[in-house]
């Protein structure tokens, strides 16, 4: 079922053993 | 038919629209043009402690692709996020706010496929646009089905045109075509008019 | 008019040029080619302290594409380097020593930048042969002009040929195409003859 994936918050991204990568102010020199 | 001029000019328009990222679009999705990805939702990496890293003869990590490949543009086999089963969620964040016109799913061809199929790629999926990152229910976009017997680039336009203009879109998977374990994403993309 | 047989040897040509980095010329300033980048002079990169890097949750630091991206091949919108103002120089170390013959700029096309325009793309710039990296004044080999609407990669002759070969040259750019606040380099080339 669809609703299934609204259990989660969106912090999950943060226990990942990833490099996380944000634009925190604006988009970056093109 | 055609002179040899003709030709080249036909040609040469060819290779210049296969430069501009295949399709002389914006891909607002896209990590280095300043898209980002928010969130995974419920959705998990498919570990399999496969892709060992060592130096020195001592193991430290096993490696896997985090969900960023899927708005970064290398296509080459394995170079994809492999979610748990086949429901999948990946919330991206665009460069900026846009006028979503259409989508676009890619996948390694067959042909370049170690198994000779592509089950592991995604089959039904829909698009949403969320206002912010922590809507549950966005506005449906449109519900779509990349086809494995289809082009390695596949683009969907969108089937409702939103009246707003969406920064932050969420692209549900929920099937795959026929992988037990898990599916993988190689690259999404989004189109649309900047407002 | 031309046979099928002559359509595909042109379509090969043209495919097999496309694949030898676009042009078929060796590439002395490319990274990966033996290429370096010694210094900037007084141009300063633009930093945004807007792409965050994080662990955990735990920001780590911003990144920012360094001047290296010049000479490599990556073309994707955002993966150039950006210097403060319309004012920039580079100074590269080649491969080896070269008797230079052309140079080229190469920039998105409009097509993939997200705001429409390049209007951070290099205008004006000049290239000197430098005996070496401290030298303050090099010999002008030309100055350009990158045409903002033109093809993505534009080639220019040395205007001056060297009586003799180099191994250092710097590429100053004196404006860009109306960025009020940075202008972006994506790739340099240097062609010639190897000593």
């Amino acid at each position: 079922p669809q609703s299934e994936g609204l259990c989660c918050s969106p912090a999950q991204l943060a226990r990942t053993p990833y490099l996380v990568l944000s634009y925190v102010n604006g988009p970056p020199p093109i | 038919g055609i002179t040899e001029a003709q030709a080249h000019v036909i040609v040469n328009n060819a290779l210049k629209l296969y430069s501009q990222d295949k399709t002389g679009m914006v891909d607002f999705a896209l990590e280095s043009g300043g898209g980002s990805i928010l969130s995974t939702r419920c959705s998990e990496t498919y570990e399999t402690k496969t892709a060992l890293i060592s130096l020195f003869g001592i193991p430290l990590w096993y490696f896997s692709q985090s969900p960023r490949v899927v708005i970064q543009p290398d296509m080459y086999p394995g170079n994809c996020w492999a979610f748990r089963g086949s429901q999948g969620y990946l919330v991206v964040r665009l460069s900026m706010e846009v006028r979503l016109t259409s989508f676009a799913l890619e996948h390694i061809p067959k042909t370049l496929s170690p198994t000779g199929n592509i089950t592991s790629a995604p089959r039904d999926f829909s698009v949403y646009g969320l206002e912010n990152e922590y809507q549950e229910e966005g506005q449906l976009l449109g519900q779509f089905v990349f086809d494995q017997d289809g082009e390695s680039l596949q683009t969907f336009p969108v089937q409702r045109r939103p009246e707003r203009a969406f920064q932050i879109v969420e692209l549900r998977i929920s099937s795959n075509w026929g992988h037990p374990e898990y599916t993988c994403l190689y690259r999404f993309r989004v189109h649309g008019e900047p407002v």
